[in-house]
């Protein structure tokens, strides 16, 4: 299973 | 300046303990309402954010926005010395380059005083979004982390899944599969606090996340209870409120999929 990262789910501020 | 004082300098030392593994060093952002950390790991899996209110110390003034870079094995260094009970102070000057540590026993008659040198840390703030997750559930944190522990052994991937009756954490690894099912209970622990279990499910989930993160998040010593928010496809939060008004820790969590 893939590890997601948060940057898909956080934008950057 | 920045002058902070907290009755436990135990409080701080758990924190650091709690976020070491999982950051090497991060900015602790400091205003009048009090002090902010928000981190990721080196892999962005994992975000840290704590907040710390100015209400919750003993003595706190803040008079310009000010940002303490600091190295996670640095202040370990420094927090190591500082027994329980101790209360600390914590004082930098508007420059930013230093910060300053005063701990001191109950009785006053011990006091001991650490400089550490801070650095300037070039970090991205991410906006985290105010999610309404459609799974809350508060728990005892010995039992998380009892949980977390013991399933650690079987597999690199944890899979909770909820639905109104009860929670289950599940592990398969390549030679054998584990699980653990709680339900909604009330118990009073040795301390006669009441540590409930109580789960809160607008919409069965089930989410994939890393065992690795979930044993460093789980962590009985930051908090008598837990809450774990989650939803299909979503980073997962695991928050711990502080006693006092202090404020919270925060890990974020994205999930495993394919």
């Amino acid at each position: 299973m893939k590890q997601k990262s948060l940057l898909n789910f956080f934008g950057k501020k | 300046m920045l002058e902070g004082r907290l009755t436990h300098a135990s409080t701080l030392k758990k924190i650091v303990e709690a976020v070491k593994d999982v950051i090497s060093e991060a900015n602790f952002d400091c205003n009048d309402s009090g002090i902010t950390l928000q981190c990721m790991d080196s892999g962005h899996v994992a975000l840290v954010l704590l907040q710390l209110n100015s209400d919750g110390f003993e003595d706190y003034r803040c008079d310009r926005n000010i940002t303490l870079g600091i190295n996670f094995a640095a202040l370990t260094k420094v927090l190591k010395c500082a027994a329980n009970d101790d209360s600390l102070t914590l004082k930098a000057d508007d420059s930013g380059d230093r910060l300053n540590f005063v701990f001191e026993s109950q009785k006053g008659d011990r006091v001991s005083e650490f400089d550490m040198k801070l650095m300037t840390i070039d970090a991205e703030l991410l906006s985290i979004p105010d999610n309404d997750y459609d799974v809350t559930i508060k728990m005892s944190s010995a039992e998380f982390s009892r949980i977390c522990k013991d399933l650690a052994n079987f597999g690199e991937t944890m899979n909770i899944s909820a639905d109104k009756e009860s929670v289950r954490f599940g592990v398969e690894g390549d030679v054998s599969a584990a699980s653990v099912v709680l339900r909604p209970n009330e118990t009073i622990d040795e301390d006669e606090k009441i540590v409930s279990t109580s789960i809160m499910v607008k919409k069965e989930t089930n989410v994939n996340l890393s065992m690795k993160f979930l044993k460093t998040f789980a962590n009985s010593s930051l908090a008598g209870s837990v809450t774990l928010e989650l939803q299909d496809d979503i980073p997962c939060l695991i928050k711990y409120v502080f006693p006092n008004d202090l404020g919270v820790l925060c890990f974020y969590l994205a999930p495993k999929g394919d």
